[in-house]
């Protein structure tokens, strides 16, 4: 069986695209066979993956908007059993197309259903907003991973977006779960990570997950070499605090 | 006379907020009249300056939707010549209520009509995407001010959004300059930071300001007092490096 988890946080710059690679190159590692999608115009997991956006003919937005069929549009990435879906700025038009097409907001789902047979793990880097591409992914998803940055607005936001959440399994999809809210770029010489570490913990203690991840170079790094950071520094805490992230998911599934 | 300037980014977290609250903040402290309007539902301004989201009854949202005067939605602020539109999640529903407004790229342009002339400066807080409410925000404002984290994913998406720019100067507003680039979140151990700056002034160096904003613990710790940098603490090298920007901007502007 196939699962599919959203990488979502309206806020932006939380480590969504960072968390999409390197979980989904872990769980990769852990010889799951993955598809990342990237649902986002600027393209990010494209690029931080080595492929170059402006060569990208056929990406998520022929998919959205013009039937693609996904299995069309899959590339090889260099991590072994990790596939890629790509975007790019064309996708930014999506959002005012999808305005007039009949259930616009399960073109997603619908698009996934030819090729979830073919994976274990379905993971979505979506853009920094609650729009119509935030939406299709929700509804088409099992479950929501949440990364907030050990910060004052990215916890503020926090609230707003599990509201959100809740009102998408009220009227779209009855089955979407919070896969589990990932504390991300902790630096443990800083007094307001703790604070907001400490208070999250108290508020979502069901749904934050063990594994943190700190700040750590390699992973803003990795992205400029085009690839995740289990290639580019395996020893590194980041790539060591996502493997422990996919181990911790994998352990939960098992469990479900 | 009355200068607007947009502080955006389709890139998030990349400073924008903290540089709309601290370099309006630092205008007013240079005695300047200034107007501060949050633009993003996520209402990150309004929160940062002290005011309680799910409090403001009327908001941005109403200015476009509703054609409430700016004057009736304006609050005072705990800081000296510094005034504040709020917005909150109300805001979200405006991109798709737009879409069937006349004009509705002006909307804004036009609502601020009636408030020019009370300030010398209206500062707006964009949300991290290209939508209608930027739009709307590039195409009432004189210039863009682009903040850009010392990271890779920011500097990739600088020309595209250059690009963007350049479009609205085409088909929407003429006048439309960049005010600069603001390099934020400088971390000089780190030497991927020297990387970025050193690419930015290479490709960009006419745009770029010579103020460089560092990574500072005040910064992020300011908004959960609700309090701007300078406020908060006015000898930090944040609150430093945001006068400094102030002063920039301010020259410049005495030079046109
Ligand atoms: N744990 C970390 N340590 C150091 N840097 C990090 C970490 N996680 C992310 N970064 C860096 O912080 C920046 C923001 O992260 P990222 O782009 O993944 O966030 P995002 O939520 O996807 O942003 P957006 O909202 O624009 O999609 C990037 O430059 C990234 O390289
Ligand atoms: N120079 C700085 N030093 C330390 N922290 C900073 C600095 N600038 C911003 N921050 C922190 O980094 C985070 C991102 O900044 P901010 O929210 O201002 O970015 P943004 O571009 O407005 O994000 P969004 O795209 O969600 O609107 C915030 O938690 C903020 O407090
Ligand atoms: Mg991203
Ligand atoms: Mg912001």
């Amino acid at each position: 069986s196939c699962k599919i988890i959203a990488i979502a946080n309206q806020k932006g710059g939380v480590g969504k695209t960072t968390t999409a690679i390197n979980f989904s190159a872990s769980l990769a590692v852990a010889e799951k066979r993955v598809l990342l999608i990237d649902i986002d115009p600027q393209g990010n997991s494209t690029s931080g993956l080595g492929f170059d956006k402006d060569k990208q003919f056929i990406t998520t937005y022929d998919i959205l908007i013009n039937q693609t069929r996904p299995a069309d549009v899959i590339q090889k990435t260099e991590v072994n059993r990790l596939d890629l879906i790509p975007s790019n700025i064309n996708l930014i038009g999506a959002e005012l197309e999808l305005i007039d097409v009949k259930d616009r907001e399960f073109v997603l789902k619908r698009a996934l259903e030819s090729v979830k047979a073919n994976y274990e793990y379905i993971v979505v880097d979506c853009p920094p907003s609650l729009g119509l591409l935030t939406i299709n992914t929700l509804n088409a998803s099992d479950s929501v991973l949440i990364p907030v940055q050990c910060e004052y607005y990215a916890m503020e936001g926090l609230g707003q977006l599990l509201n959100t959440i809740k009102l998408v399994r009220q009227s779209f999809n009855p089955n979407l779960k919070v896969e589990g809210i990932l504390l991300t770029m902790f630096d443990s010489r800083n007094n307001l990570c703790h604070q907001v570490v400490k208070e999250i913990n108290e508020h979502f203690s069901k749904e934050v997950f063990s594994s943190i991840i700190p700040r750590n170079i390699a992973l803003s790094e990795a992205p400029s070499f085009g690839k995740p950071v289990v290639l580019y520094n395996i020893a590194s805490k980041g790539a060591q605090s996502y493997l422990q992230l996919a181990k911790e998911v994998m352990e939960r599934c098992s469990r479900e």
